[in-house]
This record gives structure tokens, sequence and C-alpha cells, in this order.
């Protein structure tokens, strides 16, 4: 069953005696339902990483960073998880996640979805959805709507879109919540 | 052109299919 879009899955670990680029892995491509399982039963599930590591699925043709030039104008909607929800949770977001990808869950506005990374982390892992334009505030916020819905999250949860700039000068400022 | 929409339901059917 061909996917809309070829996607690349990247893993990056944490060697600070490196720098940034070469500690991204690229695992493997697909474009198909079938090869999305095959990659996903052979790779270990997120909460089983180390702290310090990511998963990245991008489209092909997008880096897994800001500068890319179809992510530096973006933004990411941000699901920030507790300490305790690594075992309860994580995977389950992660894999709900990567289904709304590959399967354009945001119709027409998944054009706007760049990717999606799940960082590994002491101080609470984390889970964001990437889009490449933080301005087109009525795609933002629709695949920010759908998003928080596949996700399962409660109506009294609140997660927060930021637009790269913002977040490239630490600044963690919330363009739009949903 | 047409966009390949898969809903979860269908995603996960596919990753027990055989």
């Amino acid at each position: 069953h061909p996917l809309q879009n070829r996607w690349a899955l990247w893993f990056f670990k944490n060697d600070s005696s490196r720098v940034w680029q070469d500690n991204l892995h690229l695992i493997t491509k697909f474009d198909t339902v079938e090869d999305f399982w095959s990659t996903y039963s052979h790779i270990q599930q997120a909460s089983k990483l180390s702290s310090g590591c990511d998963y990245a699925l991008f489209k092909d043709g997008i880096q897994p960073m800001w500068e890319d030039s179809r992510n530096k104008r973006g933004g990411r909607w941000l699901v920030s998880l507790a300490k305790h929800q690594r075992h309860s949770k994580l995977d389950r977001l992660w894999l709900e996640t990567m289904l709304c990808l590959i399967g354009e869950s945001f119709e027409e506005h998944s054009r706007e979805v760049c990717g999606a990374v799940v960082n590994i982390r002491t101080k609470g892992d984390k889970i964001s959805v990437w889009t490449q334009e933080a301005e087109n505030q009525a795609s933002v916020l629709h695949i920010g709507q759908v998003y928080k819905e596949h996700l399962g999250l409660s109506t009294k949860a609140t997660i927060g879109y930021q637009a790269h700039a913002d977040t490239a000068t630490k600044s963690t400022r919330n363009k739009f919540v949903v | 052109g047409t966009r390949i929409i898969y809903d979860r339901k269908f995603l996960m059917e596919c990753r027990n299919s055989p």
C-alpha cells in the first residue's frame, strides 16, 4: 500500500565530543505501509532509548533540523510528557504521531507537515510535529486540533505551538494553543 | 492529484496482516 510521501527515519544519539550533525544518522526510508511496519518492528521502542537520543520521521528531502529551508519559517506542536509517562504513554503517543504523518491524517493540510520528533530526556520526554510555515494559522490550528484528538488527550489538556525562530532564541512562547 | 489517506484502523490492520 503506497504512502502519499516517502519518509526518512532518523536517529540522533547525543555525543558531546562530536558536532551535532555528526550525531544524526539516517536509519532508513520507506514509502509503503508494509515497509513502515517492517522498520517499526526492527527498531527499539522510543522508551528503551537512552537519554539524549531522538527519533525523527521527516518527509524525504527535509533534514530534521531548524536550519532546513522547509523548516526555518515553521514551528512545532509540542507534547511534553512527565517523567513517569515514559513507560505508560510515550511509545503509544509516538506511534500515534507517526500514523498521523504517514496516513496523512491532516488531509490537505498534511502538505504543511515536515515531520515529527521524539526527544528522550531525563527531565521529561517530548514529542513534536513540525510544520513548515508558522504564519499559516489555518493549517497550523487544523493540524493541532486533529493531532490532539488522535493522541486521545483530555479536552482539558492543552498543547502549544512554538515557532522555531522563537525556540532558537530560547523563547518558549506559545504562538498557538489547542 | 488525490491524496492517499489511511486511517489509524487501516494502518493497524496492515501491521497484523501477513
